[in-house]
């Protein structure tokens, strides 16, 4: 771990008192491999070195008896402050229904995490409605029938139809406000390069104005978190994240990435296939399973 | 890449922090810029452009080897593992076609009996290419599945029969056990077929893909990557530590979601990509 090297970088010099600049350096190497054995982008790694360093070589750490530490604790806070902070509550429309877009690449984890979000909103007393809005994906309107089934949540879809800017005004539009307060619009997964198909999205937004546009990030993902985030954020003006699948042993280091690039806030984490598997976003935590 | 006018510090640097980004990580990046440091001193390359020449090979070189597929059984049978969504049931569509295509028989297993829908998709890709497909309620055992799909493969004088698995994380151990069920189904039942067992990663993946690769080689003896998504941004470098650690050649590219975007693995287009 982390932990471990730096304790052995400042072991060395144990026997000759103050820490030098060199040491520093060398613990800023330490810290820079590690962030990016975690995926952390490597511009995000360096922006993020530039900031501790000028920490690092204030008093506390110069003078401490334990330098390793002091160090730790500042990596630790620093990432925590970057990840975490504002508000990640989900916004609640003031004129029903609130609309929530989901976006992301393929194979994300969109439609699943569209089944977790309409329980967690049935647990706080919303009333969810699924739209399918994927009519590209094979089966891909099937599995989200499936899904509204699995967590008893409403269900749009217009067989036949290949245009998703209409299902998706349609199902807002006759939205049944007696019976659904609040509607969660499955798109299909794209890549952020794919101009026609983030055109698609840039109309449907346009068409529903959500209160709320999630990307949907697989925890694993390497260096290319990045391009992917700031892409989706600059086309379409994210309002969170949602970093799935972080039931793996990923270290996660993408979280980093998306939200130093977009600077929007990381709401949800999943962290497994049922519908009960979405858990709060925890900074800190993150902070040190990034570390390792 | 900027123009460089000599061999020195920057260029070794730009290239490392190249490979960095095509997610080979900060190690295998700097063990392969150290790798032509030396070649660059050994084959006294002086132009910039050579050393970055010089580079590719060693990354084709790297990632050489057999990348053909063993079908040599009757049936010859192939298995398609991986991690959730990485494109397991799509790849194998487009397999189908281009095993169609090369005259063979193919016949389908839908052994995903777990994921909403899963069935239905794979039925999808199956209509497409006009094959018959092995099928059980979802929920159902997935290696009675495969079980009947072996005998079914055998008995209508298949070619090739594939199978498409749920996806899973490597670190779920319970998750791991059924698809070790399902491997030895396979060898139990067609004892005389080859059997290629295809990872599927999508390129995205950082550094994860090593855990993934060597989990699901402990598993079932994994006999090629399946490297999906090249068509986005990500360059899908991590491939090279994984063949580096543990010698599982990449076969199949996908690039993209259509029939025909599954290609033949080819390591020197794949190191010239890597690098722009
Ligand atoms: N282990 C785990 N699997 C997940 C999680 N979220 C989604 N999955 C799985 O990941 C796979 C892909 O999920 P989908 O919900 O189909 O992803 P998608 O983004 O809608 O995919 P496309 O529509 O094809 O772009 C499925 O097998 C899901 O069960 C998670 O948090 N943990
Ligand atoms: N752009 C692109 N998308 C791909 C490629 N291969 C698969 N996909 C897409 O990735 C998503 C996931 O593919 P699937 O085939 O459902 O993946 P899977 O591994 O079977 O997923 P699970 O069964 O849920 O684990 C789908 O939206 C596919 O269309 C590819 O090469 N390029
Ligand atoms: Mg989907
Ligand atoms: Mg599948």
């Amino acid at each position: 771990s982390l932990g471990e090297k730096l304790q052995q970088t400042f072991k060395k010099l144990k026997g000759h008192g103050k820490v030098s600049e060199k040491d520093i350096k060398e613990a800023m190497r330490e810290i820079k491999m590690a962030l990016l054995e975690a995926d952390v982008n490597f511009k995000v790694v360096k922006s993020f070195e530039n900031a501790v360093k000028e920490k690092a070589l204030g008093s506390e750490v110069m003078e401490s008896l334990t330098p390793g530490q002091q160090i730790i604790k500042i990596v630790r806070d620093e990432l925590t402050a970057l990840m975490g902070g504002e508000n990640s509550k989900l916004t609640v429309s003031p004129k029903p229904p609130t609309v929530i877009m989901m976006v992301g690449l393929q194979g994300a984890g969109k439609t699943t995490t569209t089944g977790k979000l309409a329980t967690y909103l049935k647990k706080q007393g919303k009333k969810p409605l699924l739209v399918a809005c994927d009519v590209y994906r094979p089966a891909a309107v099937k599995q989200l029938e499936v899904v509204a089934g699995q967590c008893g949540a409403g269900f749009f879809s217009k067989p036949g139809s290949n245009k998703p800017v209409e299902i998706a005004k349609e199902a807002v539009k006759k939205c049944d406000l007696s019976i659904y307060d609040t509607v969660i619009i499955d798109t299909a997964g794209r890549l952020h390069i794919d101009e026609e198909l983030m055109g698609e999205l840039v109309a449907i937004k346009e068409a529903v104005e959500p209160d709320e546009i999630l990307l949907v990030v697989d925890a694993m993902t390497g260096q290319d978190a990045v391009n992917v985030a700031e892409s989706f954020n600059n086309q379409l003006d994210i309002t969170g994240v949602v970093l799935a699948k972080m039931d793996s042993d990923t270290r996660g280091g993408a979280a980093l990435s998306v939200r130093a690039v977009t600077g929007k806030p990381i709401k949800f984490a999943a962290s497994g296939e049922k519908m009960d598997d979405l858990e709060q976003f925890y900074p800190d935590r993150m902070a040190s399973r990034i570390l390792g | 890449f900027v123009a460089f006018n000599n061999i020195g510090e920057d260029l070794y640097e730009e290239l490392e922090e190249a490979l960095i980004f095509a997610d080979l990580g900060a190690e295998t990046a700097i063990a392969l810029t150290n790798e032509l440091r030396e070649n660059v001193k050994t084959k006294r390359i002086s132009e910039p452009e050579e050393a970055k020449k010089e580079l590719y090979n060693i990354i084709s070189e790297a990632l050489s080897g057999d990348c053909s597929l063993n079908l040599s059984g009757k049936p010859a049978v192939i298995m398609v593992i991986g991690v959730n969504g990485v494109g397991k049931t799509t790849s194998i569509g487009k397999m189908t076609a281009l095993l169609q295509s090369k005259g063979k028989k193919v016949i389908l297993a839908a052994a995903d009996t777990f994921r909403a829908a899963a069935i239905d998709q794979l039925a999808i890709w199956a209509d497409r290419n006009n094959v018959t497909m092995i099928r059980h309620e979802e929920g159902s055992d997935p290696a009675a599945v495969v079980f009947d799909a072996c005998a079914a493969a055998k008995s209508r004088n298949a070619d090739v029969l594939i199978c498409d698995t749920a996806g899973r994380l490597h670190n779920k151990k319970n998750l791991m056990q059924e698809l070790e069920k399902i491997y030895r189904v396979i060898k139990r039942e067609l004892p005389e077929s080859s059997l290629e067992v295809l990872l599927a990663l999508d390129a995205t993946t950082g550094q994860n893909a090593v855990n993934q690769a060597e989990m699901f080689k402990e598993t079932a003896d994994i006999t090629g990557i399946v490297l999906t998504k090249l068509d986005g941004t990500a360059k899908g470098g991590i491939v090279i530590n994984i063949k580096k650690k543990l010698n599982i050649p990449v076969k199949f590219i996908g690039v993209g979601e259509g029939i025909e975007d599954l290609q033949e693995f080819d390591p020197e287009a794949f190191a010239k990509a890597l690098l722009e």
